[in-house]
């Protein structure tokens, strides 16, 4: 999985983090101190669909037996997660109870092609 | 941009300043953390809890880890596959007197959105109980919890939820499961959780916060709950 560049061209992952504190939103939040909102961005051209992708996926393997039997499609790869994980939370709810959770798939990882 | 047109080829927006898309941005990562943590707006903290006892509590809490990035690693973590919560509540605290037995008034508050069902996994309350003050007296002593009904202290009004043996040798924190009667009471729809702690001895209520130095012996509670599918909500099975 590619980490974008300042010029983004190929499918990569754009790293974003949040700090809490630059939103005022650390006096209830307890932890973690900021939000990775990393996400996908940039062009899929049709040599690189489905790498890394999401091989497993049902898309992407009709995909390959389009590619392999040369049949050109007209549909366009795209740039998507392929690894996500939880972001665990602490913080006070609106009856100044303390909350924690895990946030499933909330930070994304790594980026592919379908 | 694709082939020369400036802009986000698929969605149609136009190409931004780098501020505004940095303003842009934060403003979907608020919105998708509220959606995320089932919350209208962010929470105002108008109170804020004694710093002392929030340590405490989740010093109690989490017996794990924080890791480089803030996540927190726990040994008994919820499962991630569905969302559940792990609540710490402090109470608003009474002292009272019923009968001869001095004892500990606390109401805790809960919010629960309609259509909301909630399923306790577990939950405990955790009590400090300072230690005897008369040396020849049997180290153990008996400490009861009642829950008590709105608007009653009457002992009608009044049903034991759990009696228990602490050791009162030393001052030390001591927890009472009350997962049932968690679970009761948010089944009920009610919004104000009124519990009594007694550990009377000689109508002195060990448990009580009087003369105790540090704000870090607050009570509080403690609950792993997760939010109960809607059975009327149709959930199809991919196979």
């Amino acid at each position: 999985s590619l980490r974008c560049g300042d010029d983004v061209t190929v499918c990569c992952k754009r790293d974003f983090y949040i700090k809490f504190k630059d939103i005022q939103w650390h006096d209830w939040i307890i932890a973690p101190e900021g939000y990775h909102m990393n996400y996908c961005m940039g062009q899929c051209p049709q040599h690189l669909s489905g790498s890394p992708g999401i091989a497993s996926s049902f898309h992407a393997t009709v995909f390959s037996q389009l590619k392999v039997n040369g049949i050109n499609t007209a549909a366009s790869s795209c740039c998507v997660p392929t690894e996500r994980r939880p972001l665990s939370m602490v913080y006070f709810n609106s009856q100044h109870s303390i909350v924690k959770t895990d946030v499933p798939d909330m930070i994304v990882e790594s980026c592919g092609c379908t | 941009s694709v082939s020369g047109s400036p802009g986000c080829a698929s969605c149609g927006l136009p190409a931004m300043e780098k501020d505004e898309e940095q303003r842009l941005m934060i403003e979907i990562a608020k919105q998708q953390l509220l959606d995320k943590l089932h919350l209208k707006e962010r929470p105002n903290i108008t109170q804020t809890v004694p710093r002392a006892a929030l340590l405490t509590a989740l010093r109690k809490l989490h017996s794990g880890r924080v890791r480089q990035d803030g996540t927190l690693e726990l040994d008994n973590s919820l499962p991630t596959k569905d969302q559940g919560y792990e609540i710490v509540s402090f109470a608003d605290i009474n002292e009272t007197e019923n009968g001869d037995e001095a004892s500990l008034s606390l109401t805790f508050q809960f919010l629960q959105e309609h259509g909301q069902s909630i399923q306790v996994l577990q939950s405990s309350l955790w009590i400090y109980a300072r230690s005897s003050e008369d040396p020849h007296r049997d180290s153990r002593l008996s400490a009861r919890v009642y829950l008590t009904a709105d608007g009653g202290d009457s002992d009608s009004n009044r049903t034991l939820v759990i009696e228990k043996m602490l050791e009162v040798q030393e001052s030390n924190w001591h927890t009472f499961p009350i997962t049932r009667t968690l679970q009761a009471f948010l089944d009920g729809g009610k919004h104000r959780l009124r519990l009594e702690v007694s550990c009377d001895e000689d109508g002195k209520n060990l448990c009580s916060l009087e003369g105790s130095a540090h704000t870090s012996y607050q009570p509080f509670l403690v609950a792993q709950v997760r939010l109960r599918d809607n059975p009327s909500k149709h959930s199809l099975r991919k196979r």
